[in-house]
């Protein structure tokens, strides 16, 4: 399974659509303080399917959703798009390509989409589980998470050996 | 559920031990399960040492070593279960230029497996990028992707 | 008590607006006195927004944002009661080169009345020091004293 | 009041004698990872009178003193001295020089001393709190310091505008 394409529009600081397409090899992501790079990392573990606003820097799942600037309005939604290639049929659907959508509106619902079709939040988890990729594993990390994975309590790393399991 | 807890832990823990000498160039590592009432609960203690010095717990390390510690057990752990994909934002920020380019060195012996996605404002990890993509905030408050070229980029 | 934390709070707080659009080159910030039941212990709360965006609260800023409203902050309580010397031990590890440009223009300003002792892995601010103090571990283990040029640094 | 010369021995890594003299502007202390560079940010901490070893990184304050490497045994004694020029009588003392020094030996005891003459540590302190120098104030930040500053508890910040005050 590879990566092929983020998509996302209305995800707090992408107020316009906004596209990375991911190649082999290490993709560099670069840009001035406060431009929004953290906010891709965080779209990511998003359209995953994290159900904890602790991980995404908010109170509540609603501020996800562009909030507006100096001269725009705020939006009414938010929407990820994450694509996959499938050819080696990792993840557990007879399609070449996977993408899975998540979008969440301003009076809180919210909907989860495989290759364009509605499904529930359900059916993205057990897509990704087998691949081990629930959205708070140890293949999305940033320097909080370090800190958690050196903490002087043994037992905050445990989590890390059983999505190893 | 605790043998595979078991089999793991004792598979990470080889990996984690060969891959500290790796990114410390020497040293030694080990972690250690500690038994908690519930074996299902049991943590996981982590003792470092760095070339030279006496094998200690890992909140005596500075906060560079500490940062590579973390980056060794988390490879250690990929070796175990491989992801597709790994995402990093700016855990490169504290290393200095000679862990900078162990670091790059270990993520690129991992490239068949794994794609890697680095968020990062150093300029030495920009340069061992295959490719690198930009975000500004042109008009103040909205993100959008720009063109890179390494030569002109404001880390 | 309450009335010389009152006062202090208003001028560190007229000072703290100012820096906040100094360092960020715009945009505005605040600080408010939360009442807790007691006034002797009431917090601060900080409210920050870089150009163009909205004010919140300063755990939605970005990592490089929040480091550079601390350092208003700090610089904000110098210009109330300065002190002789100050260290700051690698605060500039999160920010962009643009942003290591105007924290090292405010050191500047701050130096008639403060000496400064920066650690860095940043060319940018090594560059911009008046001395560089070298450190090493030749032994494994016993850090010594080293002279330093700055084309050599290894960063 | 200015900052004059550092040395210490004993402390943490420093093994042997160090000294460091401060000029005027800033001084940049670079070095590899692990070589020392935050020791020395601590050993001024130590030196000024902090009683928390929380503070410097460790569990017991026994554990400043330097613990051994591969080739060289433990010590028995950290020790470190912060000359500072006195000239515009800034301190409460008729000293153009004034010298801070303390110890520490491995069964516990602590010495502090004044220009060379053995005091109470509440005379360091009381030397020093005019000019606001404590061991915990502003003027010493390190990086887990800012995430303090900029804690979601607003109490978190408080003791900064008391120092101030
Ligand atoms: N819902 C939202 N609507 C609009 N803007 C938002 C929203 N949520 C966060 N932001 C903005 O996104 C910015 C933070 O972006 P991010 O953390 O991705 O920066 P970064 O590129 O990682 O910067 P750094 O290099 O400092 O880490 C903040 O300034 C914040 O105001
Ligand atoms: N009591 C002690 N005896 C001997 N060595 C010690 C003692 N206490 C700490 N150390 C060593 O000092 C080293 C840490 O040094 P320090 O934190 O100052 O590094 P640093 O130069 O700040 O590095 P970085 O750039 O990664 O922040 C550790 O490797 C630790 O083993
Ligand atoms: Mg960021
Ligand atoms: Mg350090």
């Amino acid at each position: 399974m590879r990566l092929k394409r983020l998509q996302m529009i209305g995800f707090k600081s992408f107020a316009d659509a906004f596209e990375l397409n991911f190649q082999e090899g290490i993709t560099a992501i670069v840009g001035p303080n406060g431009c929004g790079k953290s906010n891709v990392a965080e779209a990511v573990r998003w359209v995953l399917g994290t159900q904890s606003p602790n991980e995404l820097r908010v109170d509540r799942m609603e501020e996800v959703i562009f909030a507006g600037s100096e001269e725009r309005k705020s939006l009414g939604m938010a929407e990820v798009t994450l694509e996959l290639d499938n050819r080696d049929r990792t993840l557990p659907v007879d399609f070449d390509e996977v993408s899975i959508t998540r979008r969440l509106f301003r009076a809180g619902e919210s909907e989860y989409l495989i290759n364009g079709n509605k499904c529930r939040l359900m059916d993205v988890t057990d897509l990704l589980v087998d691949e081990g990729l629930g959205s708070n594993g140890y293949w999305i990390l940033e320097r909080a998470m370090v800190e958690t994975i050196l903490s002087n309590r043994p037992e905050d790393r445990r989590f890390l050996f059983d999505q190893a399991a | 559920a605790t043998l595979r807890f078991e089999r793991t832990f004792e598979d990470v823990r080889g990996n984690f031990r060969e891959l500290f000498m790796r990114l410390f160039g020497g040293g030694q590592a080990d972690i250690v399960a500690v038994d908690a009432e519930d074996p299902l609960e049991s943590g996981v203690r982590i003792l470092a040492s760095p070339r030279g010095k006496t094998l200690k717990n890992v909140s005596a390390l500075s906060d560079g070593e500490r940062a590579l510690t973390a980056v060794a057990l988390l490879f250690a752990l990929y070796l175990v279960k491989p992801s597709p994909f790994c995402l990093l934002d700016e855990l490169d920020a504290p290393l200095d230029d000679s862990n900078i380019d162990r670091f790059v060195d270990l993520l690129r012996s991992f490239m068949e497996k794994t794609q890697f996605i680095v968020i990062t404002h150093n300029k030495r990890t920009m340069e061992a990028a295959d490719i690198l993509y930009g975000i500004t905030m042109q008009e103040s408050g909205v993100s959008t992707a720009t063109t890179v070229r390494l030569e002109e980029v404001e880390a």
